[in-house]
């Protein structure tokens, strides 16, 4: 069994095999910005993209870190700081994010270009 | 055979599905009915939380939203799975024929389709509202059904549909902002009232002096809501059955509410068909009889002689004293002093109350009469529609309006806002 002893069981403790892997270098970073439509490559909603060569790089990669960091009220640097990590590593829901403008706002963002996914 | 289709038909592109505007820029697509199903999949249960518990969240999950939106939804546990709008369930990694695999405990939490079904990753620690630890299920569950009804994710404070997870105080609620992204697919709240009244009560504050407050209420059909006026809403979790919040009058379909407030009196009455209700406010709860022995209901011809029955509606005017009562394109006067009807009555309600804009007026069959403390006004309600009635302070403003004129209609969702159904399902929650 998953290991607790509370009896409302709120201290139970998953097993490390079930941990999601922690994003912690720039490879995994670059996943989770185009898994999260916050790059130019194409996110498209459905399985997660296996290849690297699907993840963003080089200036499209600073870009699209200023953009998730603008969102998130982090300094734009466009590098991968350990307050950017922090951030991308927080409890998520799995929809892409809509994409934000190159303005920082406060204001609803517009529909996303990339869709939410079609119907199963 | 039916999770490889699926998938293969994730992939093509939707029939019908957002559709570019001239721009090029992808449309929203909405749910196109009303009433709309859902289910936790029978396979796809939560290890962790006893499954009337996981079934009641996402019923007030459900419900949440539909005190907002001109949405309904329903459980349904009988009809094939292909029938059902949103289907649930929780699952771990590679779950459910759903191209997206789960990640473990930490990050991805759940996600959900546009238009489709929503999972939750089982391998993080989902809790029911009443817990301080662990995420909220009923929170994540509110927020999935927002992308399912097509919102996006956004980075305003306050809003349900922020992608990360933040803890929130267990009393969190939809907030006007995303009350008015979901009603840009949806559409407000529309439909006509029986029965909305001011209800005075009256409190001694700590010097013993007493002090008057009022509670706006909203009745239609077999439920109320009570609006808070300082708020732009109903009270959360509204609406509640008038079985369980107004004790001893009918039930359902109201025709009118009068509060005669006197010096000398303090009498609340409710209306229907050819009877009427005292109601007494101190013991919550509708007389059984009058002073002299006479039980309730009475009939109205008797307490209020030369008035018709059954009403549409009625109100009260304090400073003339009078219970103004409408019955189709007539309105009758009711001197409370005198108990009968004045002389020059009854009139054409477009005689007493003129319209202002003309043949801007709601005629006949007035839904309803309301006069509002909030506003200090009267206002005449029939569908979705209201018309003010010109006040004193409108008069002084403007000493041409005509006493009692009507200005011109406007849309009651536009001034009392998301006054909504809710699935009678749900009703008892």
């Amino acid at each position: 069994e998953k290991l607790f002893h509370s009896r409302d069981r709120s201290d139970l403790e998953p097993s490390p095999l079930h941990w999601a892997k922690p994003i912690t270098n720039l490879h995994s970073a670059q996943r989770f910005l185009s898994r999260y439509g916050w790059s130019e490559v194409s996110s498209a909603w459905g399985p997660i993209p296996k290849e690297s060569s699907e993840a963003p790089t080089g200036t499209t990669l600073a870009e699209a870190m200023r953009r998730f960091q603008r969102a998130n009220a982090l300094p734009a640097s466009g590098k991968l700081d350990v307050a950017t990590l922090a951030a991308m590593n927080r409890p998520r829901c799995g929809v892409p994010d809509t994409r934000m403008p190159l303005q920082a706002t406060l204001t609803t963002p517009p529909a996303p270009r990339t869709p939410l996914g079609p119907r199963p | 055979r039916a999770r490889p289709k699926r998938f293969l038909q994730m992939l093509l592109p939707r029939l019908g599905g957002q559709q570019e505007d001239s721009s090029g820029r992808r449309a929203i697509q909405a749910f196109s009915k009303k009433t709309l199903t859902w289910r936790l999949v029978s396979e796809a249960y939560s290890s962790q939380l006893s499954v009337e518990e996981q079934r009641y969240i996402f019923r007030l999950a459900f419900r949440m939203w539909s005190e907002v939106t001109p949405l309904n939804f329903r459980e349904d546990l009988t009809a094939p799975g292909t029938a059902v709008d949103i289907k649930l369930g929780f699952g771990r990694g590679r779950h459910l024929g759903c191209p997206r695999v789960f990640d473990g405990s930490g990050q991805e939490f759940a996600h959900a389709w546009h238009l489709g079904d929503i999972h939750f990753d089982d391998d993080e620690h989902f809790t029911p509202p009443t817990s301080d630890t662990g995420i909220s299920l009923l929170q994540v569950a509110v927020h999935e059904i927002g992308h399912a009804l097509g919102l996006s994710h956004t980075y305003r404070m306050g809003s349900i549909m922020q992608p990360n997870y933040i803890p929130q105080e267990p009393a969190f609620e939809l907030d006007w902002s995303d009350r008015k992204a979901v009603q840009k697919l949806y559409g407000s709240c529309e439909g006509s009232f029986d029965v909305a009244f001011d209800w005075i009560r009256k409190e001694r504050n700590r010097y013993g002096e007493v002090r008057v407050r009022f509670s706006t209420y909203f009745f239609r059909k077999s439920w109320y809501w009570l609006y808070e006026n300082r708020n732009n809403r109903t009270r959360y979790g509204d609406p509640l059955q008038i079985l369980t919040g107004w004790r001893g009058i009918p039930t359902q379909n109201l025709d009118a509410f009068v509060h005669i407030w006197t010096w000398t009196r303090d009498e609340r009455y409710f209306f229907k068909g050819n009877q009427y209700w005292r109601y007494d406010s101190d013991k919550d709860q509708a007389h059984t009889e009058d002073e002299q022995g006479r039980s309730y209901p009475k009939l109205i011809s008797e307490g209020f002689p030369g008035i018709p029955s059954p009403l549409d509606t009625a109100f009260y005017d304090r400073r003339q004293q009078l219970i103004y009562f409408f019955k189709e394109s007539s309105v009758f006067a009711f001197d409370v002093n005198r108990n009968q009807v004045l002389n020059s009555y009854p009139l054409k309600i477009t005689e007493a109350f003129p319209a202002i804009t003309p043949q801007n007026h709601p005629f006949s069959s007035i839904d309803l009469a309301y006069y509002s403390y909030a506003h200090n006004s009267v206002f005449f309600f029939k569908g979705n529609a209201y018309w003010k009635v010109v006040s004193d302070k409108d008069k002084q403003q403007n000493s041409r309006l005509p006493s009692n004129g009507v200005f011109p209609k406007k849309s009651t969702s536009g001034k009392w806002f998301d006054i909504c159904d809710v699935h009678p399902s749900t009703l008892n929650m």
